[in-house]
Parts: C-alpha cells; sequence; structure tokens
C-alpha cells in the first residue's frame, strides 16, 4: 500500500515533530542546529519528499513524505503558495505525460499527493489570511486537511472555541477542505457514524512528541512540563490517535481514489481544455 | 508616577492576556468575537493608546498602555514596522516643538514610550527575520525589552534552549535591546546582581491568564489544562512576576531616563543636523 502526504506550515508549528511521530522514529531532522548566519537567508520554501516503511494493523505502508521547510517564514510569503501548488502540479503533468506515451514506462512512479495536513498555528483567534489564502488555492488540486499544531497551547475550552470558528471561517470562505465525506443514502450506518465523528473533529488538535514517558505503567508518547504530562495518544489530550487512524487505515484508500478519480481529472479537463 | 508601554506582536502570541494579567482587569477586550466578515480586512496596524491606573508596592502608577493590534497578520508585513517607528517618532516630535515653544502649553503630555515589549511567538526555534527586522529597526528609538508570549508551550528544557537561541541571535545582529545595565565599577553589589538575574532571564518567558483557581489554599492566576494547572507568578512556570517588579518598580526610573536622557536626545541631534 502507497500513500503520499505533505505537511505544509509555518515554522514552529510542529510539523516535524509530527512527522516523526506518526512514524515512530527521527525520519525528519530538526533545523533547530542551524547556526544563526545560515538561518537567515530568505530562502524561499524547501519541498523534500523522503519514504518511509511504516506498519499499521498488520498493512505495510510505503509512505512518501513530503516537508515543506520555509513556509510562512519570510515577510512577503506571496511565491510559497505558487511553489507548493506547481509541485503539486507538475506530479499531475507527469501522470498526463505518462498516459499519453505509446510505450509505457515500466519504472514510473506515481507521485501524486493523496493529502495535505496544513498545520494553523494554534494562536486561538481564527484563520489569517494566509492560512485562507494557501487551503483556498490548494484545495482544488489536493485533499486539504486542516490540523492545529501544537493543541496542548490551548485549553479545552479554548480549543473548542478555536475550532468552532475555524470551521466557520472555512465555511464562510468556502474552502473546500476534505471533510470525510458520506452518502447518507448509500453508506451504511458505520461508515456514516466514523465519518461524522472524524468531521466533527476537524480541524484535528495534534500534538506531537520523541519522548516517552511511563504512566500507569505504559511508556507513552508525550510532553513532559512541571505542571503535568501531556500525552499524545491520549483522546483528551490530543486528536493524534483518530487522525493517524483516518491517514493510514480507514480513509486511506478514500483520500487515494479522491486524487485519483476526482481531483486529476479536474485538473486534466482544464488543461487539455486550454 | 507615570510610565509609557508598548507591546507589540503578531496576533495570537499572548498581548491582549498579558497587558490584562499586568493590570489584574480586563483593560483590553479580546477580539475573538469578530466576525469573519469584519476579521479579514488587511487593515494593517491599529495602534491604540489607553490609560491604566495601577498600584504597585503602595506607588500609584499612571500607566499609558499601547496595544499594537494586526501586527504580523498580512501576507506582506513591511509597513506595519513603519506605522510603529512614525508613532514612536511622532512622539519625540512632539516635545521637540513643545521644548522649543516660547509660551509652554501647560496642558503639553509627554507620551514618548519608555519600553516596547516584543512579544516572540514560541516557535522553539529561534528569531524569525521579521523578529529581527522589527527590533533593530526600532530599538533606536525605544527600549526593547524581548518576551516569548505563551511560554507554557515549551518545556523547562525546551525553554532554555530557546532562550539561548534567542540570545545568540540578538548578538549575532547586534540588536541593542535593553538589558538591564549596570556598572561594575559604580554600582553597588545588590544592584549588579539584581540586573544580572534579570539580563539572565532574557528573554522573558511570558505566561498569562484571566481566570484564576484555587491552588495550596490560595486564589491564583493561571491556566488549567487536562494535565495541569500552569501558575503564572510561580517562577518555575514563568518569568511574568520578575518582569512586573522590573517594569513597574525596580527599573521604571531607569527605562524613563533612558529614553529621556538618550534615546530622545539622539534623535534629537539626528533631525536637527539633517
Ligand atoms: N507545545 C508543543 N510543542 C511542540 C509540539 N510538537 C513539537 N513541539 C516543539 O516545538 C518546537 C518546534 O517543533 P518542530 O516540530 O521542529 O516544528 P516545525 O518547525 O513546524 O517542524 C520544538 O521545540 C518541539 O519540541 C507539540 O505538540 N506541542
Ligand atoms: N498557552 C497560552 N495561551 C495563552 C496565554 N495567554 C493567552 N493565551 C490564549 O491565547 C489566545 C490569544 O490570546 P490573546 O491574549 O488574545 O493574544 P493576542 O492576539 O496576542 O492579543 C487566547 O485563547 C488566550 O486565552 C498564555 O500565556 N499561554
Amino acid at each position: 500500500v502507497q500513500l503520499t502526504l505533505m505537511v505544509v506550515g509555518a515554522s514552529g508549528t510542529g510539523r516535524t515533530t509530527f512527522v516523526n511521530t506518526l512514524c515512530e522514529s527521527e525520519v525528519l531532522p530538526h533545523t533547530i542546529d542551524q547556526t544563526p548566519e545560515e538561518a537567515h537567508i530568505e530562502t524561499g520554501i524547501q519541498i523534500k519528499p523522503i519514504q518511509v516503511e511504516l506498519e499499521e494493523d498488520g498493512v505495510r505502508i510505503a509512505m512518501t513524505l513530503i516537508d515543506t521547510k520555509g513556509f510562512g517564514d519570510n515577510i512577503d510569503n506571496e511565491y510559497c503558495f505558487q511553489e507548493i501548488l506547481s509541485y503539486l502540479e507538475l506530479q499531475y503533468d507527469h501522470i498526463l505525460a505518462e498516459e499519453s506515451r505509446i510505450r509505457r514506462n515500466p519504472r514510473f512512479k506515481d507521485q501524486r499527493v493523496h493529502a495535505l495536513l496544513y498545520f494553523i498555528p494554534p494562536t486561538g483567534h481564527a484563520l489569517r489570511e494566509m492560512d485562507i489564502e494557501l487551503m483556498k488555492r490548494l484545495a482544488p488540486r489536493v485533499n486539504v486537511i486542516p490540523v492545529i499544531g501544537k493543541s496542548d497551547t490551548l485549553t479545552p475550552k479554548e480549543l473548542r472555541e478555536f475550532k468552532k470558528r475555524i470551521m466557520e471561517d472555512i465555511e464562510y470562505y468556502s474552502i473546500p477542505v476534505y471533510n470525510f465525506p458520506y452518502d447518507v443514502e448509500e453508506d451504511d450506518e458505520d461508515t456514516i457514524l466514523d465519518n461524522s465523528e472524524l468531521r466533527a473533529l476537524l480541524p484535528f488538535a495534534i500534538v506531537g512528541s520523541e519522548e516517552k514517558f511511563m504512566i500507569n505503567g505504559e511508556n507513552v508518547r508525550g510532553r513532559r512540563y512541571p505542571w503535568g504530562i501531556v500525552e499524545v495518544e491520549n483522546p483528551d489530550h490530543s486528536d493524534f490517535a483518530r487522525l493517524r487512524q483516518a491517514l493510514l487505515m480507514t480513509h486511506l484508500t478514500d483520500l487515494k481514489e479522491i486524487t485519483h478519480d476526482f481531483l486529476y481529472e479536474n485538473y486534466r479537463t482544464e488543461k487539455l481544455s486550454r
């Protein structure tokens, strides 16, 4: 099983830690070791795919993870949007070219992105112009799943209000995010229930950690503060476990089908009719 | 006693809450009630002074607090720097004009800003280009005190490394922040100790809260999470108390003297020699 996931978000929203938590190993290095000299060149965005082998519920998943360092770090961020969009469309162009070849390339690799996790910084207010712009522009080309990074910054009440406000913004600006679609007439009760629950969690409140602690006899991933320990997999502390299950198990196929049968097809039609 | 304080930082860095915590009452409203329609117009920055009466250790302080909503919220933030700088210089221009008047204006109010608290978002990495630019450009006109907003986002180890990295950046970019200056030859031991301790805390790790909880029989300001309660005034949880004491008591005079005798004089010399 293959899956291609992209993570986008401003520096410091917990993207790198999330990826390492998802893969249960340090697949992405932290750039915190960069010296002041190296760190402050306005470099635009760096799009870097890496290959990871995962196992979820006995199923082996070959995952391509694409990190996008540098998004939102510049004083003017206009071209960052364009670089990500170009990357997504380039993968569609490769499929288009391959489709029309008389002699197929046996080594061809489908690198279309099946889901883009957009990390909203936990401000506690509303979507910023940058968040709206990005999601709106990318949603026609990829399944955009909004997540709140470092959600342990927010108290339960603040989180509820923040999630509600973000979904109102998403509604108001007609941003077509991936919202776990279901058909009340076609789908069975379990599917409808599962999808409505996931939809109700949007945007997912994410906490990531590369450290483990002993809690109630179990070694669990968490963040230890002087006032307590946040448990990554505890549903009262974070939506991480639910999101991981949706991405790697229950909704993997749906994300791929929507990408191939809908998003790609739309792009193809648009491109060929120009 | 009069003091003028400005708070600058991107939306969601905890500025409003900090001000309300400092004044122990809701002097600044939260804009979280804005609807999506109102909130997303690129309005630039809003500079709004408010007057507050405080009491610290029996001394009455008439404080002017200046909030700067909208900083860093736009896709292109260049003009925000300029608006803040213009505000600071305008107050100097007023003094300059008043100084040269033959007939003094008895109702003249000195609105020079004595300290600017710059809220660094708790990314855990390093200063962003925007942070460096802002502090570097404003430091010649006002005492800039860097603080880390919402510092309860960081574990003790992350906070230590973040503070260290920020101070390295400040050093590397020669940003002349207010660093609790002392004279080893002139000042007494207590003053030297006090100032070195405050300097060592830079940038101050701030947690703010408008809620109170019962902890060990005392009603204290804090933030309650499912995993524990952060206490605003607990020095192991936040540097809030130390900063408040410095601003309103121990270093109030120093901040004003530097503004009047050094920063203003430099501006005056520059302006009159053009
Ligand atoms: N509070 C909190 N901090 C986190 C979380 N995940 C990562 N961090 C910390 O935030 C800092 C930046 O994280 P990183 O994953 O490198 O962010 P990135 O720049 O978005 O890739 C580091 O100090 C992390 O330890 C989280 O879920 N909650
Ligand atoms: N984790 C954390 N959240 C805070 C802190 N102070 C305020 N907040 C929350 O962050 C959100 C935005 O705070 P606010 O003070 O309005 O930020 P501002 O936009 O910078 O003025 C609200 O949900 C606050 O309750 C803090 O010290 N730590």
